[in-house]
């Protein structure tokens, strides 16, 4: 009897499931996948950057509202990692990104 | 756009010399 209350009550762990993630539209993993020499937040940022369809490519403003997991100098600071490797580009102007694998 | 263009040449040619490097 004891026991009982104690082992409901104790620390129930907060869902792990990637909340952030579960919204993509055509793009078919919904799991970030690891990318050779990237941390799981660029890789986020690039999987997302990949997912986006539009010629025109995926605003910083779409990053920040889809990854609520990250901070915007986290997202920048990713976004700025990738260019600089050459996984994205800006597009039509600075907040604007689109990722060199999609064609 | 030619800034479109000019900005993936250039990711590209980031992209292919990082790759030759881990190679």
């Amino acid at each position: 009897r004891k026991d009982s209350l104690m082992s409901t009550s104790m620390m129930v762990p907060r869902s792990f499931a990637p909340s952030g993630m579960g919204n993509t539209t055509s793009y078919g993993g919904s799991v970030a996948m690891p990318v050779r020499g990237l941390s799981p937040h660029e890789s986020q940022v690039l999987n997302l950057i990949k997912s986006c369809i539009r010629s025109e490519g995926i605003t910083l403003q779409e990053l920040k509202s889809q990854l609520h997991n990250m901070n915007v100098a986290t997202i920048k600071k990713a976004v700025e990692f990738l260019s600089s490797e050459g996984h994205i580009y800006s597009t039509i102007d600075d907040d604007h990104f689109k990722s060199t694998d999609a064609e | 756009l030619e800034r479109i263009r000019r900005n993936k040449e250039a990711a590209l040619q980031r992209l292919a010399a990082r790759t030759n490097s881990f190679v």
